[in-house]
């Protein structure tokens, strides 16, 4: 995260700190699935190409429960009992970032309390969260000035138009062939240093629902062009509802 | 001497007959018929030297040990002892002639031919049966209950329900082995109401079907031998039902009516060689055998259509009030029936009614339960509520409560009638510590 603040313990309670290829970030729904993005699964251009989702499950770790990562790490991790990948990621299409979306089933369900809860999805209708100027809020583990972050930190930024993000990104386009697709929203401030960075990958964005009073997920971290160099670009949970439900439903 | 055949008839005459005897003879008959005769002897022509008392020549009749007369003469003459048309009979069947003659026949220097006798005798049957022809004046009579005379002979009998004994003459009553098996009779000791004879050995069985209850009345007169310290010395009447002693009776006290509870008894009547008691009798009737009369062991427990008498083949029904279990031991019984037995007993005992137990309500996972009733128990009405870990968890209860109670089945229910608990599921997106943004 750069450009933001240590986050206090309970201030995200549904942060998860993964690490499968490196560090990730994820998010508690229910008691035992983690929402993060895809490509902390399958990063593109990865060279282990032939690892299989049970294997990665074994390997992967899940911690929950606190800001600090050498705390984090004491609590102990937990095990992963499998991963789903959206059908529409491709891990080898390195400039088309659609469907990154992933699900992480714990082996056990967690326990709730202050530190540990879940968030929210959004209402199948409400586009409002996406609206120009809509801010909400993003916490991850990633690079901060460089360094990997060993504390949770959070960074506020607003959700930016559609046309605004494609003209933005046009004007990158000549360098960077990245595809922007209806899944994807981005957010944040093409002057002001505050966005998040390597590492904040599959955290989630997340907004204020004052008519709730809950906190809603609306984007997972996905891609950037640098870090604070312009916009953010986020999942759009929003499309995704009916793949999500469908699979947590189901138990 | 000479021996007469045995004959049933015959004749007998004096030597030399129808000449003149000859002196100084000694002559002896045997007359002897065969057993259950008699001999009957008469004279059919008589001439002997007649002499006072029969001094001189005379023929001897001697029966039964006992002499019946010594005779001599003439038919018609003074002297002597002529015996006309007499008829000899013996009481055995057994009669001894002897004749005599002495040294001479004269009459004042004239020799008389005294032609002798013939005797004729037949076999005649003996009436055995008629009392006067009784063996001695102090032995029993020929037969104990009836005599039956036939040519040569008798034979006994004995009157209904006696049995002729092995001697031929006394009778016994044979109540060794009576069996009554009809519903209902009566029986008595031999010859009642008239005294009882000696020695009975008797022994009356009452064999009913299965599951019928003898009941026995005795009547009037009771009389059995006894004595006012001994408790029947002499003659006994036990009674037994299945092997069981109901009583040894005596005296003139009637025992009454008794309820024997089976369908077999067994009288017994014993005697000894005296006494002069009228004896007894008894109407015995059944009736199907009873059970006690089921009591439940507790309140819980309820016995469908309670009759006021259980017989033979009656059953009845248990069940339990609701939310209370039929248990019989540590089992649980789905349902029960007792049936009333030919002995009288249930066939299986009364089973009792312990309240429902649901055991420990099913834990909730991130949640917990707490009793609301009062005592804090597991049975049946117990009622429990489910509540979860909050802030962290909301309860759902579908479509019933979080309020369980304990049902007559055993299962904790919702309001709903549904088994299935609450869940608590996870209360998403409401940090406790949210961030909280101060600068503007």
């Amino acid at each position: 995260i750069l450009g933001g603040k240590a986050a206090r313990r309970g201030n995200f309670p549904w942060q998860a700190l993964t690490g499968i290829h490196g560090r990730g970030g994820g998010a508690l729904l229910g008691d035992r699935w983690i929402l993060t993005a895809a490509h902390t699964i399958f990063p593109k251009g990865s060279g282990r190409k032939n690892v299989s989702l049970d294997q990665l499950a074994e390997e992967a770790n899940v911690f929950l429960g606190h800001t600090n990562v050498e705390e984090l790490h004491k609590m102990g991790n937990h095990p992963v009992r499998r991963i789903l990948i959206h059908p529409d990621y491709n891990p080898k299409d390195e400039h088309n970032f659609d469907g990154d979306i992933a699900l992480l089933e714990l082996k056990h369900p967690v326990t709730l309390g202050p530190t540990v809860l879940p968030i929210c999805l959004p209402d199948t209708t409400n586009t409002t969260f996406y609206m120009d100027g809509h801010m909400g809020y993003v916490s991850g583990f990633g690079v901060e000035k460089n360094f990997i972050s060993n504390d949770l930190k959070y960074v506020s930024l607003p959700a930016i138009a559609r046309e605004k993000c494609q003209r933005w990104l046009d004007s990158k386009k000549r360098n960077i062939p990245v595809v922007f697709s209806e899944n994807m929203f981005c957010a944040g401030f093409l002057t002001v240093k505050r966005d998040t960075c390597q590492g904040d990958s599959g955290s989630i964005f997340t907004v204020f629902d004052r008519e709730s009073g809950r906190w809603v997920a609306t984007g997972i971290v996905s891609w950037g062009i640098g870090c604070a160099e312009g916009y953010g670009f986020y999942t759009k949970i929003l499309n995704y509802l009916d793949w999500i439900k469908g699979i947590v439903r189901e138990d | 001497s000479s021996r007469v055949p045995r004959k049933l008839f015959g004749e007998i005459t004096s030597p030399g007959y129808p000449k003149p005897y000859p002196n100084n003879n000694n002559s002896i008959w045997n007359i002897q018929v065969p057993k259950g005769y008699v001999v009957k002897l008469t004279f059919r022509y008589f001439d002997l030297e007649p002499s006072q008392s029969c001094f001189y020549d005379y023929v001897k009749v001697k029966a039964d040990k006992k002499n019946l007369g010594r005779y001599c003469g003439q038919l018609g003459s003074t002297t002597g002892n002529h015996p006309g048309r007499k008829e000899f009979v013996s009481k055995g069947n057994r009669m001894h002639l002897a004749f005599h003659s002495d040294f001479s026949n004269e009459d004042n220097g004239t020799v008389i031919p005294y032609r002798g006798f013939l005797a004729y005798y037949q076999a005649v049957d003996l009436d055995e049966c008629d009392p006067k022809n009784a063996p001695g004046d102090d032995e029993a009579p020929q037969c104990q209950h009836f005599c039956h005379n036939y040519a040569g002979g008798y034979f006994c009998s004995c009157r209904t329900g006696y049995q002729l004994q092995s001697d031929h003459h006394s009778c016994k009553v044979e109540c060794s082995s009576e069996l009554f098996t009809e519903a209902s009779g009566y029986l008595s000791s031999p010859e009642y109401p008239r005294p009882y004879p000696e020695d009975l050995r008797c022994n009356y069985s009452i064999r009913l079907q299965k599951g019928l209850s003898i009941i026995l009345k005795f009547l009037e007169p009771f009389e059995i031998d006894d004595h006012q310290q001994v408790h029947c010395p002499y003659d006994q009447l036990k009674i037994q039902a299945r092997g069981r002693e109901i009583g040894e009776f005596c005296g003139k006290k009637s025992p009454g009516r008794i309820e024997t509870n089976s369908n077999e008894v067994d009288i017994l009547f014993l005697t000894d060689e005296s006494g002069f008691s009228r004896g007894w009798k008894i109407h015995y009737t059944s009736q199907k055998i009873r059970c006690p009369q089921p009591v439940p062991w507790d309140q819980f427990t309820i016995i469908r259509d309670l009759q006021p008498v259980y017989q033979f083949q009656d059953y009845f029904v248990v069940s339990c009030k609701t939310g209370y279990n039929l248990m019989e031991g540590n089992q649980k019984l789905l349902s029960f029936t007792a049936v009333c037995q030919a002995d009288g007993t249930w066939h299986q005992s009364m089973p009792r009614c312990e309240i429902v137990n649901c055991g420990s309500p099913s834990s909730l996972t991130n949640g917990a339960f707490s009793y609301v009733s009062k005592p804090a128990n597991n049975t049946y009405q117990s009622v429990v509520t489910y509540r979860c870990n909050e802030p962290y968890y909301q309860i759902v209860t579908g479509t019933g409560s979080e309020r369980f109670t304990c049902s007559a089945e055993g299962t904790w229910l919702d309001e709903d009638g549904q088994v299935r608990i609450p869940a608590c599921l996870p209360v998403c997106g409401k940090p406790v510590n949210p961030i909280t943004e101060v600068q503007r």
